[in-house]
């Protein structure tokens, strides 16, 4: 099993490649993936050790050869995501070009609010909570990202699970309880904003 | 030093003495945390033990106390930011009320689009980024927060270290150069995304 923060790291490595290959980069040493990254040398080897053979020492890796092995380790197609709750915060992901770069792609999206219902937002539909189970059925959607307020985010963390979705990104600042084989990922903004600043006070 | 992750429990510890002092509950044992939390009723009692004599044994912690106890060791205060870029992630954050709940207080906001700058969001003034370094140092702000598109992301740095402001939220997708003695917290939303996707295909 490889470690959470490797993978984070080769999503960075696969940024950064793109960006070399675009400048017309065809070799990258370790030493200036380092530099890019604020790494160590070692570091990056490691890493890249994981993917198996890659490169030739003291020459460098390929860019465009290592941007394929690492797409191929990490991203073996595209994730396909639903969005309930098309508000502040769920208009803003559903507007942002950067995750289907990333090959993040919402499929649709659920409102309780008349209003937002029968829309579309960045080509995608928003539809009522209340077909959720059976829109969410006649898609491949594996994440469900729930952007509503807090006081319903567990009734659509029940909603997404009996759809048959395994893994869901919450927003809101409650945690939410799932069965055993559904995977959560809190993301709350507060709490990043907070220990930053802690970290500031006590360094 | 007290680890990152206990003040980030601590902030959840807040929130739910907040909802149990709320319903009138005065005395809560680790035990009772432990199950809000799901987390083991020793990490409850370690994480406590840090700020010091608090509850007695098997009576348990007052809601009340514990709270402040906390409030005094991770909040001593409101924390101050400023926010560039009033795009669509950036006006979802200054729409947003959970912000002031938990002690952050967006104190201006700084945009390059002249049918953005004089207008106010939530209480709160755009002005032209030209004007940024000025306005800042009639403010108290201690964390400045990126929400500009990436290639100008580096820039908004600078304009932040150069207002002596010594934290930054980033919210770009690229990494950012600053001085030693400032902090950044990156924060990549597609990174999550794809993190969770490779759990969940590799548990
Ligand atoms: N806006 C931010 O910057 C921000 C920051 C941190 C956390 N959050 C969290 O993200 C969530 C959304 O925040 P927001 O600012 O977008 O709120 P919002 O009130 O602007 O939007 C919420 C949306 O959810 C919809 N909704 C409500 N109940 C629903 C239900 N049962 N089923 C389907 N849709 C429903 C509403 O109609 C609305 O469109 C909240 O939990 C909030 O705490 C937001
Ligand atoms: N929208 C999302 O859900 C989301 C998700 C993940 C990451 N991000 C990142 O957050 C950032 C903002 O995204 P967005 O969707 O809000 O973009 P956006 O294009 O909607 O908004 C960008 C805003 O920044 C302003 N701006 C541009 N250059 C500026 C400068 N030099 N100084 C001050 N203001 C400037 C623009 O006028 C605009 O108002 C981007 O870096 C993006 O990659 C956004």
């Amino acid at each position: 099993r490889v470690a959470k923060k490797t993978i984070t790291r080769s999503l960075l490595y696969i940024r950064i490649l793109e960006k070399l290959i675009e400048s017309g980069t065809h070799i990258v040493s370790s030493k200036q993936l380092a530099d890019m990254m604020g790494l160590s040398d070692v570091k990056i080897r490691k890493d890249i050790s994981n993917f198996g053979k890659v490169g030739r020492p003291r020459i460098g890796y390929k860019t465009f050869e290592l941007k394929k092995i690492l797409e191929d380790f990490v991203l073996q197609n595209i994730v396909h995501a639903v969005l309930f709750g098309v508000g502040n915060l769920g208009s803003a992901i559903l507007k942002y070009p950067g995750f289907h770069q990333d090959r993040i792609k919402i499929v649709a999206a659920f409102d309780k609010d008349k209003s937002k219902v029968g829309k579309k937002i960045n080509g995608v539909s928003v539809y009522s909570v209340k077909n959720a189970v059976k829109i969410i059925s006649k898609t491949h959607a594996e994440i469900g990202i729930i952007a509503v307020p807090e006081k319903h985010s567990q009734n659509i963390a029940d909603v997404i699970v009996s759809s048959g979705v395994k893994g869901i990104v919450n927003f809101s600042p409650i945690s939410i309880s799932v069965p055993e084989k559904v995977f959560v990922r809190d993301i709350d903004l507060s709490i990043e904003f907070l220990s930053l600043m802690y970290e500031m006070r006590h360094k």
